[in-house]
């Protein structure tokens, strides 16, 4: 793909942020 | 049915459909969804982000589903 090494870094942290955020959600329902 | 208003599912569903690494931009959900306005896309983009739906990519304007892969 065209994203530079630290690109692909920050997006795998987010999503993986995202995922315990989602994961939260779902726990507090 | 998942909790989620009509206009943030169609905003998911289009993020979701997206497979390119940096995922989609708001542009592009503009693009697709001109019945809605920008400020409606990105408050429903902001909310489905709280909810850990979808997450930024490159920049505060790209976003990828979590749901994908």
């Amino acid at each position: 793909s065209g994203l530079t090494e630290e690109q692909k870094r920050r997006i795998e942290e987010n999503r993986q942020l995202a995922l315990a955020r989602r994961a939260e959600r779902l726990a507090a329902q | 049915v998942n909790g989620l208003t009509a206009h943030q599912s169609q905003v998911l569903n289009l993020i979701k459909s997206c497979h390119v690494p940096e995922g989609m931009s708001l542009q592009d959900l503009k693009l697709q969804l001109h019945s809605m306005s920008m400020s409606t896309i990105k408050q429903a983009v902001e909310f489905l982000s709280s909810e850990g739906h979808i997450y930024s990519t490159v920049d505060d304007d790209h976003y990828k589903s979590t749901d994908a892969e």
